[in-house]
């Protein structure tokens, strides 16, 4: 998954 | 990604799916506030900075396209399209909402989890959308009758932020350093303001009675 603070939410 | 997160980004979908249906058949915006459709477009347009830097996902990047398309068309409808616009009760939606966009824009400068223009745009966007139903919500309550697409509109709107708080305490368990207090409080605060119009939705539900909100 995406590293922690890169937003993945929309 | 997880049921809740998923659950919750098609309950949005379906709140925006609905407006749009409600615009673009029987050409009419009753009932429905500009102010928070702009507030909307506004959020969107603040959230999704990174939509062509930051590649996540094709959902992430398509589901951002449908919010950031859905919400501009509507104020476009709303604004320019001569029969829905017609619709459009002005002196009932009178909600300045400049005074939820500067407090939020403030709050952002002062809260934020780097001090860099897409961090305080990404926090400005998360503030203003908790408080973004407020006109809407001061409208239902001048409307007296409001229709069932308006009503369903702003519930699956409400819902969506409730399956989020799932989604961030599944989160919070299961990814180690999954920490986002801005996101959490202004989720919370967000689906909170909808308490009062979720009782008396259930209640019209139940009672199988027409939704009205008390003045």
């Amino acid at each position: 998954s995406a590293t922690p603070d890169v937003k993945d939410e929309l | 990604m997880n049921i809740f997160r998923l659950a919750g980004d098609m309950t949005h979908l379906m709140s925006v799916l609905v407006l749009l249906l409600k615009i673009h058949t029987i050409k009419s915006c009753a009932g429905i506030s500009l102010k928070t459709q702009e507030l909307y477009a506004l959020v969107f347009a603040t959230r999704y900075l990174d939509i062509f830097t930051d590649f996540i996902s094709v959902y992430n990047t398509i589901m951002k396209l449908i919010f950031l398309g859905s919400s501009f068309s509507i104020v476009w409808y709303m604004r320019r399209h001569k029969l829905v616009r017609r619709s459009y009760d002005k002196e009932q939606d009178t909600f300045r909402h400049f005074f939820l966009v500067l407090p939020c824009l403030l709050l952002a400068l002062v809260m934020n989890e780097k001090f860099t223009f897409k961090e305080v745009m990404w926090a400005f966007s998360l503030y203003l959308e908790a408080v973004a139903i407020l006109p809407q919500l001061v409208l239902l309550q001048r409307t007296k009758n409001i229709d069932n697409l308006t009503g369903q509109y702003v519930f699956l709107l409400g819902a969506y932020r409730a399956f989020y708080i799932f989604n961030w305490i599944y989160r919070y368990f299961t990814e180690p350093h999954y920490v986002h207090w801005i996101t959490w409080i202004s989720g919370l605060v967000q689906t909170l303001l909808y308490a009062d119009f979720f009782y008396y939705y259930f209640n019209s539900w139940k009672n199988n009675v027409k939704l009205h909100l008390p003045a």
